[in-house]
């Protein structure tokens, strides 16, 4: 079954120090795709895939979403359950939940709209075939 | 005299999910 919402974290606070593979110190607002592409690419572990957004229907929770995701080269299908305030990082867009004023009114971060066909930033385990 | 205030600091990786296949079903 599906993964139950995920509590807020506080990262995703407007104002937040991200630390990214190489030291670099940003605020979450400022993070660009590339500062995720060079910081799995510095990582020993970790790979970034590119997560596309299938479908996305309501929760079994309140205020959460379930949003299926069509996952990296082999297209797996993976399904989570989120708030709809929750932020995913579009390739090339930024922050997007499915609910970007909540998410602004909760965390002052500024956010798109996240659709169906959207590109999001994920990750695996290198060496996970 | 200002008290010193720690700031959290958090790694990249935690603000990106990690999608696995067995998460799905």
């Amino acid at each position: 079954s599906p993964s139950s919402p995920v509590v807020l974290p506080p990262f995703f606070m407007r104002g937040s120090i991200i630390q990214l593979a190489d030291g670099e110190l940003k605020r979450v607002e400022d993070l660009k795709t590339e500062d995720f592409i060079q910081s799995a690419e510095i990582s020993s572990e970790l790979k970034i895939d590119s997560s596309t957004v299938e479908r996305i229907d309501s929760g079994q929770s309140p205020n959460a979403v379930l949003i299926q995701f069509s996952v990296g080269e082999l297209k797996a299908q993976v399904c989570v359950e989120v708030l709809v305030e929750y932020p995913f990082f579009v390739f090339g867009q930024g922050w997007s939940s499915c609910c970007p004023d909540r998410t602004t009114q909760l965390f002052e971060l500024s956010c798109a709209k996240l659709c169906v066909g959207d590109v999001c930033v994920s990750l695996t385990l290198r060496g996970l075939r | 005299n200002v008290e010193p205030r720690s700031v959290p600091v958090f790694p990249w990786h935690s603000l990106v999910p990690f999608l696995e296949p067995s998460q799905s079903g």
